[in-house]
């Protein structure tokens, strides 16, 4: 698995479309002046792949995610992350599971619920789904795209392949590769010394996530 | 399970007692289990030992002891389970001029599998990196990418560079 | 008394106006009286807006402005009611280059009346000091120092600059 | 109210006696490798001036304040650090402090009692005032010397002038100055953003300790 694209719109400073591209390996650093965006890129990331608590995202409210105007800038009413991943298995996998939420959708059509939109895209969903499918979304093989898109109204839906999904769906894909919001793999600013102060049973659980 | 722990646990050990080694330029680190609690979960505690000195608790150590060491440790869990790519923001903030020289050597080599994103202020580590992305927020408020490579400059803005400050 | 604590807000409150201004090169920071709590006592809340910037909590700023915000705080307190000698372990390190800039600057104009005393690793701020002490441990495990002035050296032994490294 | 020494023996990693010199302004930096003792000499200054958490002294135990060995020295069974201060007005207090703390003593000598030695100096104390008095004080006008020291056995004492005294009278000497342990002039490692994080009443606490 690997990581080639990430996209932002509207989250936190970044309200113009910014892509960054990686080779899959090797080393990209990212720098600037204090305060220009970087921990903000580093949060997008986090929150794309599930993140649930704003105090991890350094907001106070979800919301805070969403570009919230300058002086010259109104604020936006939408934020959109997405990452788009090269593994032809999981790529695979996530056609199954669209699939299978596709017949899910169909079968539960008559029974338009008002589910949370975390839980269960409903018939209004699947006409979404429709909805906004990103045209320059042409995967190439073996390619995923996992997507989360926050509006000002407090909505948030998940995405895979452009098309509404539930974070579960997301979570199940993942579940092997050791990608999560709260993964090793992530430190955010000033948590370096975090696994090491965390007490003896923290410690633990950092193990046996990984084992 | 328990089988599956005590087998994690014993393997990112040994990868922890190594890339302590290796960052520190010697020495050596551990995670022991801890006495078992009421409900007889045993935590994990963490000693250290810097090259030339006593073997002590990691939580004594220096602050800039204390990233390499957690740094080790990261990398030890990494060598276990290796994840699609890592991001580390800032983390060479507390690390003298000798230590970095030794995380960005120990990163140059596990990036041949991994895809490292690494946040930064300090030069010897931007220069490590064959690509470079620089943020900017001259609309005040508003950030903007400009993508500076070494091999070959992509972009023809002097700021570029400006960015990378 | 409750007017002591009024008079100390409100001057305080205007050095933190200033030296914010100082640091961030322009922009604005303010302490404000919170809601009473069910005991009447009032918490304080701190807004800050960095040039060209929204006013905000200062806990959406990001690392360094954070750090920068808390050392301009420092300096309103410092201002009203000085004491002989402040130390700084490694405030630094969140900061780019034009804060250091910025921040030594301060820092040089306010050691007329105090003593500072600034642990560092960055070269910049090692620069602005008259004075510097080099510790070492070459003997592992036992602190050393070498005293290393810009003006004169005190020491032969060239181990001194390598100390501050 | 001037600074101009630090002395240091046998605290954390300086096992050999140490003395830093300070004009009393200016900028002194203090520079040097990970791990080699930069921060345990700020340490050491919060320590003479009364912190009483181990925690705070990056501490499992106030014992691990004592030079505890390498593997050529063995641990010291002593640590004893004190500041050198210049301020006229503050060294005439000092001198009324250990005048009334002398009276004292001659005073209760009849009643020798138990009490714990960080709230009054004994009888054998007052002896002990006559014992290791450093004969390096030889003080210059206006100066007065504040130390502390940590036996192995966990006594600890206070000292002015080079004479026993009591945290109290330390922390009456420093009152109207803003110094003490947890002064806001003394900003440990990986502290800064401590001011604006704390809570709202804690910030206040701040301005009221400067008011
Ligand atoms: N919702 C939002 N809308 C607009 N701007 C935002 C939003 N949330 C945060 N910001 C801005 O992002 C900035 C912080 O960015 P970030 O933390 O990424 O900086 P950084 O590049 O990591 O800096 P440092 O080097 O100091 O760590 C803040 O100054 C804040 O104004
Ligand atoms: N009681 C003690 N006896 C001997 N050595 C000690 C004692 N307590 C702490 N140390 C040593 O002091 C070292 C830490 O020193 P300190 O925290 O001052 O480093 P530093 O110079 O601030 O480094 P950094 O740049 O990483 O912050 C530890 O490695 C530890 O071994
Ligand atoms: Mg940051
Ligand atoms: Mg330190």
């Amino acid at each position: 698995l690997k990581l080639r694209k990430v996209d932002l719109l509207g989250f936190k400073s970044f309200c113009e479309r910014t892509t960054l591209t990686f080779s899959g390996n090797g080393v990209t650093c990212i720098v600037g002046p204090n305060g220009c965006g970087k921990s903000n890129i580093v949060d997008a990331i986090s929150w794309v792949l599930g993140e649930q608590s704003h105090k991890s995202l350094r907001a106070e409210r979800m919301a805070d995610c969403i570009f919230n105007g300058t002086q010259k800038r109104p604020p936006m009413g939408l934020a959109e992350v997405s990452l788009t991943l090269v593994d032809p298995e999981l790529a695979a996998a996530a056609e199954k599971v669209l699939a299978a939420t596709d017949a899910e959708a169909a079968a539960t059509a008559g029974e338009a619920s008002a589910a949370d939109p975390d839980e269960s895209p409903s018939a209004t969903d699947a006409a979404k789904r429709k909805g906004p499918v990103r045209h320059h979304l042409h995967l190439k093989p073996g390619e995923l795209v996992i997507g989360r898109r926050l509006y000002r109204s407090g909505q948030s839906e998940y995405l895979i392949n452009g098309r509404v999904a539930r974070l579960r769906d997301i979570q199940e894909l993942f579940m092997g590769v050791g990608l999560g919001p709260n993964s090793y793999a992530i430190i955010e600013q000033g948590r370096i010394g975090q696994i090491l102060s965390s007490k003896p049973l923290e410690r633990r659980a950092i193990i046996e996530e990984a084992a | 399970s328990r089988q599956k722990f005590e087998q994690a646990f014993r393997t990112i050990n040994e990868h922890f007692a190594q890339a302590f080694a290796t960052l520190f330029g010697g020495g050596t680190g551990e995670m022991r289990l801890a006495e078992p609690d009421s409900a007889g979960e045993c935590g994990i505690d963490i000693v250290a030992q810097p090259p030339g000195k006593r073997l002590q608790n990691v939580l004594l150590l220096s602050g800039g002891e204390k990233a390499l060491a957690a740094l080790a440790l990261l990398i030890a869990i990494f060598r276990y389970q290796p994840s699609p790519f890592c991001i580390l923001d800032e983390v060479d903030a507390p690390l003298d001029e000798a230590n970095i020289g030794r995380f960005t050597r120990l990163i140059a080599e596990m990036s041949d599998k991994t895809q490292f994103i690494i946040v930064t202020h300090n030069r010897r580590t931007m220069e490590m990196a064959p690509v470079l992305y620089g943020v900017t927020m001259q609309e005040p408020g508003v950030s903007k990418l400009v993508s500076v490579r070494w091999e070959q400059p992509q972009t023809s803005e002097p700021a570029a560079a400006q960015a990378a400050a």
